[in-house]
């Protein structure tokens, strides 16, 4: 069988889909100190699951974690028109479960092109494998 | 009740894949 290591190489989401191999991008990541990218891009994918009464509280969460502060990694590669968007929905009491999702489309494509690739390149993959 | 904190944790952690 193929060794999990080499998975990880396929694409982005054979990464995202090995408990370890999540462990090891979000530990280069922090290196990088964008970690934050990660972490958005699970709470997004959590945040389509959650129940109705937690949603909106959520949504507040995530906004206020993530997006509100401009100077953040995430809300740096989020476009002006998609921040906006999720700031029309946090202030409804039954956000849409797919409200971060143009967010995390975002973040994915940077991740694809960006620090997946250098993560793929790093020593800390390197040396794993 | 939960904080903010928490909810996020927990809604990050529901997203990641089980062990296998």
């Amino acid at each position: 069988p193929t060794p999990p290591y080499l998975k990880w190489a396929e694409s982005l989401h054979s990464l995202l889909d090995d408990q370890e191999g999540i462990q090891l991008f979000r530990n280069f990541l922090c290196q990088e100190g964008c970690a934050d990218l990660l972490d958005f891009w699970f709470a997004c994918s959590g945040f389509r699951k959650t129940s109705q009464e937690k949603r909106a509280k959520l949504a507040k969460a995530i906004y206020r974690k993530y997006i509100v502060d401009g100077s953040g990694i995430v809300s740096r590669q989020i476009k002006a028109a998609t921040k906006s968007f999720i700031r029309d929905c946090v202030g409804r009491p039954h956000p849409d479960p797919a409200m971060f999702e143009q967010a995390q489309t975002e973040i994915q494509g940077m991740m694809e092109e960006n620090t997946y690739p250098l993560f793929l390149k790093s020593d800390l993959y390197l040396e794993y494998t | 009740i939960d904080s903010e904190d928490d909810l996020l944790q927990e809604c990050i952690s529901s997203a990641m894949p089980k062990k296998k």
